[in-house]
């Protein structure tokens, strides 16, 4: 993966050699799949990181629905980089390799991810096109089957918030769905990794109910939001996306918890709107260092609570 | 297409008090091309928070415009989305 770095963005060409690269050189740890294809066809690429054992449970982690948010990206690609250089070295995630896979899915919006760094840097949604109207694109995270384009979405294929013609129309979404929905048995917890506001989030977005476990949930993210502050001090609000952010209909989080997924988060990553979607490389260290003990704490408690 | 390349482009916190308030934020969108960082969209505008967006060069002084007739409190987050976009690159390893 010539010119990739952990501490740089790197553009999708880099990041599809990565994962090549770092599953053929880590085959005990790291084996890698293609789910589906991108609307303008490239390969959608998911890694499962975990010590091969039978019928272990799973954590399906998820980056780059919007194009736009290129620190979440970087965060998948840094999970796997700690992944590989921990394992064997540190108890934490040695257990968790032992005990948990972890399904990453590096860019789900590749097709809108390659866009940013070739014509527009602030483009959010995938590039498929649809007859009937010269606007490209629908918002991926409101094309979930999840009170899907009730509110908090537009029907509008001009708008940033299109949900699109019907649910999972996407073929990255309906990808991303086909794979959860293969493997539910074993998906214990979902984290959909997004930015900027600081926020972890959980169930509902669309609509102002609570979740079953909302007191669980709540408590997990208190928890979370505590480790991640501990580093750094950067300090983020929790809760229902509902209320605590806005209602939006068609978010992945709320459609894996509808399918039984128990734990399922959604991360808003750095800043506040210093930078919004421009956040400098030199903060990609310490935002991705501060996210991994949230996601550690996370994955520990769900590894205790399978 | 070239690359689009942002410049003297500008990002907005608006602060929004009450329904008032959205109603005017909706009648801005529905005016001039504004691009919603926090929230998604202007339907999604809430009272009491506040808002980002950005917007291009050439609607800059317009939203100025609107934002001060309309008395909202307001600041300008990124003065030039350009110079903002070129810094992101700021690695050491680059």
């Amino acid at each position: 993966a010539t010119g990739h770095s952990y501490t740089k963005y790197n553009k999708w060409e880099t990041i599809e050699a990565w994962i090549q690269e770092v599953a053929n050189n880590n085959p005990d740890l790291i084996s890698r799949r293609t789910i589906g294809t991108t609307f303008e066809g490239r390969n959608i690429h998911l890694l499962k990181v975990g010590k091969p054992k039978a019928s272990k449970p799973a954590i399906f982690i998820d980056c780059g629905f919007h194009a736009r948010e290129w620190i979440s990206p970087a965060f998948c690609q840094w999970f796997v980089k700690e992944a590989v250089r921990t394992y064997g070295q540190e108890s934490q995630m040695t257990k968790l390799l032992d005990e948990l896979d972890f399904y990453v899915l590096p860019v789900v919006n590749i097709d809108g991810y390659v866009y940013t760094w070739t014509r527009s840097r602030m483009w959010r949604k995938t590039r498929s096109t649809k007859a009937g109207s010269s606007c490209v694109g629908v918002d991926p995270n409101r094309n979930f089957n999840a009170g899907w384009c009730e509110v908090g979405a537009s029907r509008s294929p001009c708008s940033d918030t299109y949900c699109g013609p019907a649910a999972e129309s996407e073929k990255e979404t309906k990808a991303l769905a086909d794979f959860i929905r293969q493997n539910l048995s074993s998906i214990k917890a979902y984290l959909t990794i997004h930015s900027y506001s600081q926020m972890m989030l959980y169930p509902y977005s669309y609509a102002y109910k609570l979740p079953s476990n909302n007191e669980e949930l709540k408590a997990l993210v208190k928890g979370a939001a505590t480790e991640l502050a501990s580093l750094y001090g950067t300090k983020y609000t929790y809760g229902p996306g509902a209320t605590t952010i806005y209602l939006a209909a068609g978010g992945s989080d709320d459609w894996a918890y509808d399918q039984g997924i128990k734990y399922s988060f959604t991360f808003e990553l750095r800043d506040t709107g210093t930078y919004g979607f421009l956040l400098p490389e030199s903060q990609i260290r310490p935002t991705c260092e501060e996210t991994m003990l949230a996601v550690m704490y996370i994955a520990n408690y769900v590894r205790e609570h399978p | 297409p070239s690359q689009e390349d942002f410049d003297g482009n500008q990002v907005f916190r608006v602060s929004v008090p009450n329904e008032d308030h959205i109603n005017l934020i909706q009648e801005l969108a529905n005016s001039v091309q504004i691009d919603f960082w926090k929230p998604d969209s202007a339907t999604q505008v809430k009272p009491l928070t506040t808002v980002d967006f950005h917007v291009k060069a050439e609607d800059v002084a317009t939203v100025e415009k609107f934002l001060e007739q309309n008395e909202f409190h307001y600041e300008v987050l990124i003065g030039n989305v350009r110079n903002v976009l070129e810094a992101q690159f700021d690695s050491h390893t680059r």
